[in-house]
């Protein structure tokens, strides 16, 4: 799991 | 995606939409902070570089590319087109107090020592402060327009809509985004003033006027 956040979000 | 993000976004659409028929339909860009404007483009480009290395979803790719577009043509809106409407004599925040704590903030909070992770936190902590020259402007002037309260109110209403979207996928998917939150609801509180005379006057078919 990487430590990224809400990339998904806009 | 769930249906409060979907509705965030789409009243996010909406307030572009909104502001864009505002200045076409009134030929003037009067009321709207050309500041907070450009602060939306940084956010936007800034956080929206992935769009270069990283494919999320054809929604996703539309939105992006809309958001950096439309921000980008509210400028040439403002600065080119009906330059003459734009008075930046009362457009007096000073963005720098936002931009450098901002910066500090994206290097201490980010998700990985990468240029595109710390500029994704600073495009979060930007955009939960940028329309502080807007409110700014507003608390000036102690008016505005109608349609300009409604460009703000769907712009506070896709924040709100973030809130319970992240409520939900803590819940589906036993994920929290701390930077994305914190922001959020920061950006969020910012709202609450805005809210509570557009909720009690402009939604009652009164003028938005600030007590003096």
């Amino acid at each position: 799991d990487t430590p990224e956040g809400n990339k998904d979000e806009l | 995606m769930n249906i409060f993000r979907f509705f965030g976004d789409i009243s996010h659409l909406a307030s572009i939409f909104i502001l864009i028929h505002k200045i076409h339909t009134s030929r003037s860009c009067r009321g709207i902070s050309f500041k907070t404007q450009v602060l939306y483009v940084a956010v936007f480009v800034t956080r929206y570089l992935d769009l270069l290395y990283s494919w999320v979803s054809l929604y996703n790719f539309v939105m992006k590319v809309f958001f950096i577009a439309s921000s980008c043509y509210i400028l040439y809106l403002m600065k080119v087109r009906f330059r003459p409407t734009n008075d930046p004599s009362i457009d007096t925040f000073r963005v720098e107090y936002l931009v450098g704590p901002c910066a500090v903030l994206a290097l201490i909070f980010n998700y990985g020592y990468a240029v595109t992770e710390v500029l994704w936190s600073f495009s979060i902590f930007l955009e939960s402060v940028a329309i502080l020259p807007q409110l700014f402007m507003l608390q000036r002037t102690g008016e505005a327009e109608t349609i300009t309260t409604h460009y703000l109110a769907a712009l506070g209403a896709y924040r709100t809509l973030y809130i319970p979207n992240w409520i939900y996928r803590y819940f589906s998917e036993g994920y929290v985004d701390p930077i994305a939150v914190t922001a959020g609801l920061v950006q969020t509180g910012l709202y609450l003033d805005f809210f509570y005379v557009y909720f009690t006057k402009v939604l009652q078919g009164q003028k938005f006027e600030l007590p003096a």
